[in-house]
């Protein structure tokens, strides 16, 4: 149902499909531990969405683009006027 | 400031965009920042081109990932017109700088302030009212799998690794929250959407914050 609601092509006899099968797994266990800490109403829920198929690695790799850039601490608001 | 503030609600923040399998959140933030502070200042809310960004800003590496802080520069330095987005329109892949003439109409940049609000959360939604949604920088880890509500752990901060727009924050509820668009579609959290809670700049909201002024 993944693959359906995802669009994912890869066929159930292929590599592909086992590779990704494994990274759902370990999807599956990072779940239970960030919800772990979603007790209270408003908390961050976390579940199947469509990165659940990939390793941390690809995420990062795929999406996780931007340089860190330093910038200055704010001074605060200035008082005149 | 307002208890709740959120510049959609004057409809000046564009659609949610998927950057796809590309690693230009950097460009969507800075385009999105500039997208909605044109709206703000009068003009119609039109979409700019994020490709356009991509492909030019030479110091950035397009799909490789870039720097929002070195775009914005970009933009000051060139005074580059960012043109519309149907005149030259996402690809998800790096290509080739197209140019268009001093003529051509478009959206440039005349400044932009970057700071670090680390501590310093109600001076960063003073500007966020002031001067429009904000670019800002985060540590996107545990958001492949985040689904909605407001994110209050599992996020470092000084670690930032995505960019992102803030657009507005709510302070009436029991956990303040910022409002944060992403660009990873629209099935993707709250339509698109994050909360993530406001103090203790979690997951790096207040480290890296930007401004852009036209």
């Amino acid at each position: 149902s993944f693959r359906e609601l995802f669009h994912r092509r890869y066929d159930v006899n292929s590599e592909e499909f086992n590779r990704r099968h494994l990274y759902f797994q370990d999807t599956m266990k990072r779940h239970k531990y960030l919800n772990s800490f979603s007790a209270a109403p408003h908390s961050a829920k976390y579940g199947i969405n469509q990165f659940s198929d990939l390793s941390q690695k690809e995420f990062r790799e795929l999406y996780l683009r931007a340089s860190t850039a330093r910038a200055p601490s704010f001074s605060g608001l200035k008082t005149e006027g | 400031l307002p208890a709740r503030f959120d510049w959609r609600d004057k409809a000046v923040v564009s659609p949610v965009q998927n950057q796809q399998a590309c690693g230009s959140c950097w460009a969507f933030s800075v385009v999105g920042a500039m997208q909605s502070v044109h709206a703000i200042e009068g003009s119609t809310l039109e979409r700019l081109s994020v490709q356009q960004v991509l492909d030019c800003s030479y110091k950035n590496e397009g799909c490789n990932g870039g720097s929002t802080l070195q775009a914005l520069d970009w933009l000051k330095q060139t005074r580059v017109k960012l043109v519309l987005e149907s005149e030259y329109s996402y690809k998800a892949k790096t290509g080739i700088c197209h140019y268009f003439s001093q003529s051509h109409g478009g959206v440039a940049l005349k400044n932009f302030t970057a700071h670090d609000f680390g501590g310093q959360e109600k001076a960063m939604m003073g500007q966020l009212v002031e001067c429009g949604p904000l670019v800002a920088l985060v540590d996107a880890v545990s958001w492949q799998d985040y689904l909605g509500g407001i994110i209050q752990h599992h996020c470092s901060s000084h670690w930032s690794n995505h960019a992102v727009l803030v657009v507005g924050y709510d302070t009436t509820g029991d956990i303040p929250y910022w409002i944060v668009q992403n660009s990873w579609g629209t099935s993707w959290g709250n339509e698109g959407y994050v909360y993530i809670k406001i103090g203790d700049s979690v997951c790096g909201i207040a480290d890296s914050v930007a401004a852009v002024f036209l």
